[in-house]
C-alpha cells in the first residue's frame, strides 16, 4: 500500500498547474522527474511481487523493467542472454495483434516461443542511426526483435521466451535487409 | 526513380524521394505529404517562452532539404513494413504500416535543436492533404468531447486577429482531426503526449500542424524567469522521440476507431523481463 501511495502522491503533485503545462522552472522539472521515477520504481516492485504471487512455482526473481525502451535501449535484453518477456494489459478491453519490439545486439540469433513452447514468427530490424546516436543513450543494441502478440485479454498476462543462441536455428528470427536510396526535396 | 507502395488494408504510396505521397483506403484515395518545419522565436519585445507561442514571423521555414530513405519490408511474415527517413539535420523519422492496424505510425526523433545562430526555434510536423475541411478542425479537450475549432473564429465573441498563427493554436491532449464532408472522410492524428496544434497558416484547408519540440533563448516575462532551453544530457539541448498515429476513415467510423486507440496509446502493455525460462 505504501509503495503505491508514493506514486499516488507524486501524481497529486503533478496536478499543479506548472507541471501540467510545463511552465515550471528547470530545476523544478528535474525534481518532478526524480519524484516520478522514484515512485515508479516502488510500483515496479509491487508488479514484481504480484507476479510472484500469481505464479509462485515459476519465478522467484525480481522482474526487470526497461524505462529506456522509448529510445530502443534495454539492458535486460541487449546483452545476448535469453529472457522471459512478460506482458500485462492494463486495459479493460483485449488487445489484438500487438507488435512488440525488443532491443537486441548483433552477433546472436533469436527465437521467440510462447508459453506452450510454440515458435512465434519474429524478425530483426536495424535501429536507425538517428535513434542510436541520441545523446545519453548508452546501449549496445543495434537491432530490434519484432514479433506480434495475437491477443492479450483485458487485465491479462502473456509470457514469451526470447532465446538467444550463437548458432542459427531453424526458427531463428529473420533479419530484414533495408533497400536504401537517396532523396532530395 | 519510381514510386512504391506499402500495402495492406491501407495503402500508402511513397514518391521516388521516399516521401509519403498518397493514402488509399476503401478505394478512396487522398494525396498526403508530411514534412518538418520550424518557426523562429521572436528576439525582440515579448518572446516565445514557456507560457506563450510568439514567433517572429507568421510563417514557417523548412527544417531540412535532403533526406536518405531506407525501405524495410518483411515479405515472409508481414510483421514489418517501414521506411526510415534520415534527414540531413537534427530530424529523423520512421513511417510504419501495421498489417493488422488501421493507421500509419510516424515515429520521430527531433533535436538537439541548433541555436548557433542565436535564434530560438519551434519545430512542427505538418500533414498536408487534399481534404476540404472548410477552415475547421477538431481537437480533444483532455478526454472530454471533441471541440470544433474554426480558423480566426471564436463562438462567443467577435475575434480580432492580432497574432494569426498563435491565435489559432489549441491544446491537443490526445488527438486532432479534420473532416471532409463531401468525401465523407476524417483524418485523425493521435498524439502520444500533449502538444500544440492547428491548421497550417500556409494552407488552411487540408493541412494539420503539430508542434513537437521547442528550444528558445529568451524568457517570456510571465514569471518563469528563464528561457525554455533544457540542456539535455550533454548540454547541447534536449532530444525528443515521439509518435503520431494517423487514421483515415469515414465520418461514421472515425470515432469508433480513434477512441479505443487513444486508450491503447496511453495505457500500453506493461513489459517486464526475467531470466528464468
Amino acid at each position: 500500500e505504501m509503495n503505491i501511495t508514493r506514486l499516488r502522491e507524486a501524481m497529486g503533485v503533478m496536478q499543479h498547474h506548472d507541471a501540467v503545462t510545463g511552465t515550471e522552472k528547470q530545476h523544478v522539472a528535474f525534481n518532478y522527474a526524480k519524484m516520478l521515477d522514484s515512485a515508479m520504481q516502488q510500483c515496479r516492485h509491487v508488479i514484481s511481487e504480484s507476479y510472484r504471487k500469481l505464479f509462485p512455482t515459476q519465478t522467484k526473481e525480481q522482474h526487470e523493467f526497461c524505462p529506456y525502451l522509448n529510445i530502443s535501449s534495454c539492458p535486460s535484453t541487449e546483452m545476448g542472454e535469453s529472457r522471459t518477456i512478460h506482458l500485462y494489459n492494463p486495459l479493460g478491453h483485449r488487445l489484438v495483434n500487438r507488435t512488440i519490439r525488443v532491443p537486441v545486439k548483433d552477433g546472436y540469433y533469436y527465437q521467440v516461443r510462447d508459453q506452450n513452447d510454440h515458435s512465434i514468427p519474429a524478425v530483426l530490424i536495424s535501429i536507425p542511426e538517428f535513434v542510436r546516436k541520441i545523446p545519453g543513450r548508452k546501449s549496445v543494441a543495434t537491432k530490434e526483435l519484432v514479433f506480434r502478440v495475437p491477443i492479450i485479454e483485458s487485465l491479462g498476462i502473456r509470457r514469451f521466451h526470447m532465446i538467444a543462441t550463437k548458432e542459427k536455428q531453424q526458427d531463428s528470427a529473420v533479419e530484414i535487409q533495408g533497400e536504401k536510396f537517396v532523396g532530395h526535396k | 526513380g519510381q514510386r512504391f507502395q506499402l500495402k495492406d488494408g491501407l495503402i500508402i504510396e511513397f514518391d521516388s524521394n521516399g516521401k509519403i505521397a498518397t493514402m488509399i483506403r476503401n478505394n478512396q484515395s487522398i494525396s498526403i505529404s508530411n514534412e518538418f518545419r520550424l518557426f523562429h522565436g521572436a528576439d525582440i519585445g515579448r518572446h516565445s517562452g514557456a507560457y506563450i507561442f510568439r514567433p517572429s514571423e507568421q510563417k514557417t521555414f523548412p527544417v531540412t532539404e535532403k533526406m536518405e530513405a531506407t525501405l524495410y519490408v518483411d515479405q515472409k511474415f508481414g510483421i514489418v513494413q517501414e521506411v526510415h527517413q534520415q534527414f540531413d539535420s537534427f530530424v529523423g523519422q520512421i513511417i510504419r504500416l501495421d498489417k493488422q492496424g488501421d493507421y500509419v505510425e510516424f515515429d520521430f526523433v527531433v533535436g538537439p535543436i541548433p541555436v548557433d545562430d542565436l535564434i530560438g526555434k519551434e519545430i512542427i510536423t505538418r500533414y498536408s492533404t487534399n481534404l476540404a475541411n472548410d477552415e475547421t478542425f477538431f481537437t480533444d479537450s483532455n478526454g472530454r468531447q471533441m471541440l470544433r475549432r474554426r480558423w480566426n473564429y471564436r463562438p462567443s465573441w467577435k475575434y480580432e486577429i492580432e497574432e494569426p498563427v498563435s491565435g489559432n493554436y489549441y491544446p491537443v491532449n490526445s488527438r486532432i482531426a479534420i473532416r471532409d464532408d463531401r468525401k465523407s472522410l476524417q483524418m485523425t492524428i493521435m498524439t502520444d503526449r500533449s502538444q500544440g496544434g492547428s491548421l497550417s497558416p500556409e494552407q488552411i484547408n487540408g493541412s494539420v500542424d503539430l508542434m513537437v519540440h521547442r528550444r528558445l533563448l529568451h524568457d517570456d516575462y510571465f514569471g518563469v524567469d528563464e528561457p525554455l532551453n533544457e540542456p539535455g544530457v550533454d548540454g547541447h539541448g534536449l532530444v525528443i522521440r515521439g509518435r503520431h498515429l494517423l487514421l483515415l476513415d469515414t465520418l461514421e467510423k472515425a470515432a469508433e476507431k480513434h477512441r479505443p486507440l487513444a486508450q491503447e496509446m496511453f495505457m500500453e502493455p506493461i513489459i517486464s523481463f526475467t531470466s528464468s525460462m
